[in-house]
């Protein structure tokens, strides 16, 4: 994935039956973001693989204060890749079936 | 360590916690 600057990794370990799974999100490289950036330290939250939109709880973040407005895209997209990378493992480890 | 919770008015539950130095990229 591309290196946004912003770190998303799984919070808890994936059982890969639960669509809501814990996430954690930090700022590794503040200087890729556009907006001026309060180190608040790493965000924890739960986010539903099957429901939920990386974008919206970006956009809630900024609104909670996390991050600038501008930033809204770059924390989205780093949610979204994370998230990515969860289906695709689990797709990959889908047990065979008859 | 400390950690606080913020809560977005849409009800998500935002847990913070100090990043460990260990994750943090080395400058």
């Amino acid at each position: 994935a591309e290196d946004t600057g912003v770190r998303v990794e799984l919070a808890e370990d994936d059982d890969g039956k639960k669509s809501s799974i814990a996430l954690k999100l930090w700022v590794e490289d503040p200087k890729k973001l556009k907006g001026k950036y309060k180190d608040s330290g790493a965000i924890e939250f739960t986010f539903d693989l099957e429901k939920e939109v990386p974008e919206v709880v970006a956009q809630e973040m900024v609104e909670s204060g996390f991050f600038h407005e501008s930033d809204v895209k770059i924390v989205g997209k780093s949610i979204r890749d994370r998230v990515s990378l969860i289906k695709w493992k689990r797709e990959r480890t889908v047990p065979a079936r008859d | 360590s400390s950690t606080t919770q913020v809560v977005h008015s849409a009800g998500r539950r935002f847990i913070v916690s100090p990043v460990p130095e260990s994750r943090l990229r080395e400058q």
